[in-house]
């Protein structure tokens, strides 16, 4: 199934990870 | 003497709990207040899921045959201040469309930016032959485009109940 990555993208342009969807099943 | 002694050693050690409670703190409202959007990955292997630690991930778009590599990208490969825009898709993702040595200069290529670099690559999905009068030219065979992003972002920890969601769902 499609994965992805749900990233949180701050103001100083700095990446985090919020969580992952797989299989339209999301896990924080 | 003893006392005292115990006594720095107790503040000091208090002084670096409430630091990095303040550094958890700070971390939580950045990612709270952060532009949320959806990356392609590379799918999670449910057994590093459920070794009850982290699975590593990547994060890889791979683009129809023949897509291009977006611009600039290259340029700034392996530089540790570069900057990758991000577009939205049709499919509530978001996808490479650029890159920049800096903020401004990626934005040219896109609404979002990231600090971080990608890489793009194409390959040739069928092996090398030579162009022949019966087969397609070579620069007609098809070609995977795939981009590797790297913004920090590479690993996910999980606790088993949702570990053993993912897995059901994969």
């Amino acid at each position: 199934p499609p994965a992805f990555a749900i990233v949180s993208i701050g103001q100083d342009g700095r990446a985090r990870l919020r969580g992952v969807e797989v299989g339209g099943i999301r896990a924080d | 003497s003893p006392r005292a002694l115990a006594l720095r050693i107790g503040a000091v050690a208090l002084l670096l709990i409430v630091a990095l409670i303040g550094l958890l703190v700070r971390e939580d409202r950045a990612r709270a207040g952060g532009q949320e959007v959806r990356l392609a990955m590379e799918a999670v292997d449910p057994r590093s899921l459920l070794s009850g630690h982290y699975a590593a991930l990547q994060l890889v778009e791979r683009l129809e045959d023949g897509a291009p590599c977006p611009p600039d990208l290259e340029a700034h490969y392996g530089h540790n201040d570069s900057w990758v825009a991000l577009s939205p898709t049709a499919d509530n993702t978001h996808q490479v469309s650029g890159g920049g040595a800096t903020r401004d200069a990626a934005l040219r290529h896109g609404p979002v930016v990231v600090r971080g670099q990608a890489d793009c690559r194409q390959a040739f999905l069928a092996p090398p032959r030579e162009p022949t009068e019966d087969g397609p030219p070579v620069e007609e065979r098809p070609q995977e485009t795939f981009i590797t992003l790297d913004i920090g972002v590479d690993r996910f920890y999980a606790d088993q109940t949702k570990a053993e969601a993912l897995e059901a769902a994969l």
